[in-house]
């Protein structure tokens, strides 16, 4: 059974791309089919996986706006089970070219109903904003993973943005629930880590993940070299703990 | 001669808010009169000055989309010096609200060329997007100051930002410049970092500040007292290099 995961949060740079990316990389080396779609204009997980977004013939911008099929939007990575539809800068133009069409918010969603393939997982990477973009990513999948990092600002913002998936739930998409909260960046040198992840474990309890990421410089570095963290540097804390985490969402979902 | 500058960077989680925050507190301890408007959804401006967003009464909302005047929108903070023109949550449906708007992109230019008053400088805390709340904050600024952090994927956006400043400055705003870039969270053990600055100072020279802001805790704990950090830590090295950091933008500006 095909299970669609959006990996969302509007408060930007908590680790949305790098979740993205290595969850696919390290759920590939567990032999599951993954699919990732980039959702954000940025491109960041296309180039995290090592494609160059200018030579991308077709993106995810071609079946939100013109309707082409997924199945011809998708490209092979470097990694063995884990393919990619691309995010190209005309992205950019969706959301203001989605507007005026009736069905604006349901767009991803149709395309992937329409899409049959053997992929166990499929998972969006969305910007940093509640706009259409990532609306269509809450429309389309199963569940949300939210990652947030252990810092002040990145805890304020999460009151508003569970209230609006709630919101999602009740208008577009009833099938919607959280997938869980994973704790990112965390250095346990600092009070401020300890303060923000205590909270949100005090707060969201079961929904929160055991596996916490810690802040490891590979994960920064393994996008210049546009490899996922398990190829880049393997044996790093950032691998083991994405492979951790991988294993715990298994775990949750049934398929160990 | 008042002068206005908008904060800007679509991607996430670079320091964009910080830098507002501290610059705007920095230069009114420089006694230069400030007015920070926040124009992120999220409202993190708001709360990092320590302004309870459900407490207050008005937003830039209230500027943009229904026409009041700047002066009913103004607080005053616990800085000296120091304004705000707050955000709350309202502001997040702003974007669709505006786009049936034949002047959508001027609305806050409009609402400041209509504003007196005797504040040195005006400083927008912009969102992590392109969209219309940036597109607002750009035809309405003299100068951009782009916030950098040094790490990969924010060297990536870079060159689509300063893209889209050229654009907004042929076709909305000729008066727009670049203030300048600043870098941020700059480690200096790490070599991530010393490459991301070597590159981006190889780049764009005389346009890079001097002044680097250094990854410290202290900065990230301030908002959670609701107060910058020359109030929280002021002899902290985040309070130090954000304190050299306004002297050298007011060198830049004739204005010692
Ligand atoms: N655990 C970690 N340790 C160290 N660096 C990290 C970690 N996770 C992410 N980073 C780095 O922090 C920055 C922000 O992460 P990332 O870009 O994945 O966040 P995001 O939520 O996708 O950002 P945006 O909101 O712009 O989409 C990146 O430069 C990334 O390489
Ligand atoms: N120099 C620094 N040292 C340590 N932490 C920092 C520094 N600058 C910013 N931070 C912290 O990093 C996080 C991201 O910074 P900030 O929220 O200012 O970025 P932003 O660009 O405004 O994010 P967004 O894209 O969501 O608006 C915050 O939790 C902030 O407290
Ligand atoms: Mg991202
Ligand atoms: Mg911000």
């Amino acid at each position: 059974m095909r299970k669609v995961v959006a990996i969302a949060n509007q408060k930007g740079g908590v680790g949305k791309t790098t979740t993205s990316v290595n969850m696919a990389a390290c759920l590939a080396g567990e032999d599951c089919r993954v699919l990732l779609i980039d959702l954000d204009p940025q491109g960041n997980a296309t180039s995290g996986l090592g494609i160059d977004r200018l030579e991308c013939e077709a993106s995810i911008y071609d079946g939100l706006v013109d309707d082409r099929p997924l199945e011809e939007l998708i490209i092979a990575t470097n990694t063995e089970n884990l393919d990619l539809v691309p995010s190209t800068t005309d992205l950019a133009g969706a959301q203001i070219e989605l507007v005026e069409h009736p069905r604006r918010e349901f767009r991803l969603r149709e395309t992937i109903s329409r899409f049959e393939s053997d992929h166990d997982f499929i998972i969006f990477d969305c910007p940093p904003s509640l706009g259409l973009l990532t609306l269509n990513a809450l429309a389309a999948a199963n569940t949300v993973l939210v990652p947030i990092q252990t810092e002040y600002y990145a805890l304020e913002g999460l009151g508003h943005l569970l209230q609006t998936i709630e919101l999602i739930h009740e208008h577009l998409n009833p099938a919607l629930s959280l997938e869980g909260i994973l704790l990112t960046m965390y250095d346990g040198r600092t009070n401020l880590s300890e303060q923000v992840a205590s909270e949100v474990s005090s707060h969201f309890g079961e929904l929160v993940f055991e596996t916490i990421i810690p802040r490891n410089v590979r994960l920064g570095e393994a996008p210049s070299f546009g490899m996922p963290i398990t190829e880049y540097a393997g044996s790093s804390r950032g691998a083991r703990s994405y492979r951790d985490f991988a294993r715990e969402f298994l775990a949750r979902n049934g398929r160990t």
